[in-house]
């Protein structure tokens, strides 16, 4: 529910309150992980770890239904839309752009909303394993999380077998737009 | 004059992690 802001305000303020939508898109990641069966058996500098490298990946996921692809609009939850081209003023325009592709990609994909979930929960333990100490938990866990999500998905469509592996084919996509954008610049005024 | 803390989307994240993990140690 981002209150982006009207014509009338600066640049600046604009990007102080889209900087804002991201601090309870964060934590509700934090919260969603937390609820992943066998999320909180990894040790707690294992779910620090995965989360600061992996949720920067869940919230484009997460934000794909916002975008309308064929509209080149964003849909915020408040309502309000914006054209790709109003929201380039953020200087956010090469993020944006690999937003809409890769929502297009993956919406195209006609996933159930608990097949989302399940997607976003092999997203998050797929992520960089740097800084991960106990390696072999993480990797159980992600064995098992896509084991889940390959039978819920080959049950409901048990003759389409491009599918899930299409599926897979969107983490390394994610996995760039993470090194290419996580490093976008927000702005909090201090007062 | 208002002053203003810029930081990455990056350590935008960690930060609010690290302060999740924090407080419900």
């Amino acid at each position: 529910s981002c209150p982006v802001a009207p014509a009338s305000r600066s640049s600046q303020e604009v990007w102080e309150s889209f900087s804002q939508c991201f601090t309870p898109a964060v934590k509700e990641v934090v919260e969603f992980a937390k609820s992943i069966p066998g999320f909180q058996t990894l040790s707690q500098h294992d779910q620090v770890m995965l989360l600061k490298s992996g949720t920067f990946q869940v919230l484009m996921v997460r934000f794909c239904s916002l975008f309308d692809p064929k509209e080149r609009t964003v849909t915020f939850l408040n309502g309000q839309t914006y054209s790709l081209a109003s929201l380039r003023a953020l200087g956010m325009g090469s993020l944006l752009d690999a937003m809409f592709e890769f929502s297009e990609k993956l919406g195209s994909l006609g996933l159930e909303p608990d097949e989302m979930a399940l997607f976003m929960a092999v997203v998050l333990v797929s992520a960089d394993r740097s800084g991960i100490v106990e390696v072999g938990a993480v990797e159980q866990l992600q064995e098992n999380l896509i084991k889940a999500l390959r039978s819920l998905i080959t049950s409901r469509r048990p003759d389409d077998s491009t599918l899930f592996p299409k599926l897979l084919l969107r983490l390394p996509d994610l996995r760039t737009l993470n090194n290419h954008h996580s490093d976008k610049l927000l702005a909090f005024r201090i007062d | 004059p208002k002053t203003h803390r810029v930081m990455t989307l990056a350590d935008h994240i960690s930060h609010i992690i690290t302060q999740d993990f924090a407080r419900n140690q």
